[in-house]
This record gives C-alpha cells, sequence and structure tokens, in this order.
C-alpha cells in the first residue's frame, strides 16, 4: 500500500509480528507436534463408513459443533492482538463476524496432510469421503483443494500467524464504524508480514500469493452460508434445537 | 448489532486466560 503512515517504525513492526505471533501459538488449538504425531491416524475403512451411515443431521451438527470450537480459538486470537480490543465493539462484533471462519480456513492447513489429502477432524486424519454424508462434495473439495494450495506455500507458524491477523482485520467488511482505525491495523499487520517474508528471505512472489488467497476465502465462505441456509430449509427444527448457538448467532 | 451476538460479544468481554 503506498499510502501507509511513514511514522511506523522497524521496532514496531518486530513488536506486532512478535505480539501475533504469540497470540496465534497460545490460541492455535492444536501444537504442531500434537498434529504431527498423529498423521499416521487416519479413519478406517468402516471408521469412514460409520461417518457416511450417519444421519445427515448428525453429521452436519457435528462439524457445526468443531467449526464452533475452532471459531473461539480465533475468538480468542482475536483478543490478544494488540489493537484489536481498542475498535469499539461493533467493529469486534463485524470483523469475527465476517473474518472468524476465513482463519479457520487458515488454519485448516495446519492440520493437513498434504500425502494423503487428510485432514484432522473428531480424532484422526479424514479424507474428503468422511464428509459424504453432509451433501456438499463442492465446499467439501474446494476446502481441501484450499489447504493443499495454503500448504503448497510453506509458510512458518510467524507466518501464517501474521496472514490470519491480515485477514481478521480486513477493512473493507461491511458494517464497520471505525473503518480507517481497522486500515491502519490491517496495514500495519500487512507490513509487519512483509518485513518477515522478507527476513525469512522468502520471494515477493509469496505476498501475491497470499492476496490472491482473500478472494478464495471469501468464495468458501460464501458457499459455507449458502450449504447452510440450503440445509437449514429442509431442517429448521435440527438447527435451531441442536446447533451450537454461537454457530447460529454467526451464521444465521 | 451487540444484541443480536449476545454471546460473541460475551466473549469478546471475558477476560483471556
Amino acid at each position: 500500500s503506498g499510502d501507509m503512515s511513514p511514522t511506523v517504525s522497524m521496532d514496531e513492526l518486530e513488536h506486532l509480528a512478535q505480539n501475533i505471533s504469540k497470540s496465534h501459538m497460545e490460541t492455535c488449538q492444536y501444537l504442531q507436534e500434537e498434529l504431527q504425531q498423529s498423521t499416521w491416524q487416519t479413519f478406517l475403512q468402516d471408521e469412514v463408513e460409520c461417518y457416511q451411515s450417519k444421519p445427515k443431521e448428525v453429521m452436519w451438527q457435528l462439524c457445526a459443533v468443531k467449526i464452533t470450537e475452532a471459531i473461539q480459538y480465533v475468538v480468542e486470537f482475536a483478543k490478544r492482538i494488540d489493537g484489536f480490543m481498542e475498535l469499539c465493539q461493533n467493529d469486534q462484533i463485524v470483523l469475527l463476524k465476517a473474518g472468524s471462519l476465513e482463519v479457520v480456513f487458515i488454519r485448516m492447513c495446519r492440520a493437513f496432510d498434504t500425502q494423503n489429502n487428510t485432514v484432522y477432524f473428531d480424532g484422526k486424519y479424514a479424507g474428503p469421503e468422511v464428509f459424504k454424508v453432509l451433501g456438499c462434495d463442492d465446499l467439501i473439495t474446494s476446502a481441501y483443494d484450499f489447504a493443499k494450495s495454503m500448504c503448497s506455500l510453506h509458510l512458518s507458524e510467524d507466518e501464517l500467524a501474521l496472514f490470519s491477523a491480515f485477514i481478521l482485520l480486513s477493512s473493507d467488511r461491511s458494517w464497520l464504524q471505525e473503518k480507517s482505525k481497522v486500515e491502519k491495523l490491517q496495514q500495519k499487520t500487512q507490513l509487519a508480514l512483509q518485513h518477515m517474508l522478507q527476513k525469512h528471505q522468502r520471494g515477493e512472489e509469496i505476498l501475491t500469493k497470499l492476496i490472491c488467497k482473500v478472494s478464495t476465502l471469501r468464495g468458501l465462505c460464501s458457499r459455507h452460508t449458502e450449504t447452510l441456509s440450503a440445509f437449514r430449509a429442509v431442517y429448521p427444527d435440527i438447527v435451531r434445537a441442536h446447533f451450537p448457538p454461537l454457530y447460529k448467532e454467526l451464521f444465521g | 448489532l451487540k444484541e443480536k451476538h449476545k454471546i460473541l460479544h460475551q466473549l469478546l468481554q471475558n477476560s483471556t486466560s
């Protein structure tokens, strides 16, 4: 961004990068070591069939619970980012409502095994076929493809943390009351990410590739919303009675 | 917005542990 305030010092960027990395590590749900130790544990064929034979609404509910758990960690991540809690309450809610699932999708690459196209879910590594009964193959395939493409960038935890914060602090979300305040925070985060990538001697194209992910993430989230509303149209009582309240609040 | 997002608002209010 060309109109960046010249007052951001290197020290400030280093400090922000440290704060965001620490916040990420404290709230990442699963440590990298835990995930790596579990990669050999993929669901066996009979376990896959067990998920496939669950009633559609039961599997939807399970996934809604898992997404909600992951989102709660993202809320904690946001709260620890310098400046986030200084935004007005309206904007904190707007940013999390729009961005928390996007960060969950980003975080998915940490729990993704590219070797066999599986993701950590419900205690083991699961391939896309585990989610067949949900009836949204397109969304599942897109989520797996996104995780795979994120993995191919080989981001460090620090870089992933800064990219997650950059997404969460998107200043173009609708209904922000203090847009310019969010904009400044996002610009600072982008500079910290840029600085980190340079420090790690990553090529310029990595940042370009990451910026391109913004629209993919938005597409994934809108597809999730559409899929949920199609499900809700058929099973309104299940959603009302059995889905986590936070999930309904965010996506209802 | 706060009214429609009581749980999220509550999570934001809780102190970080």
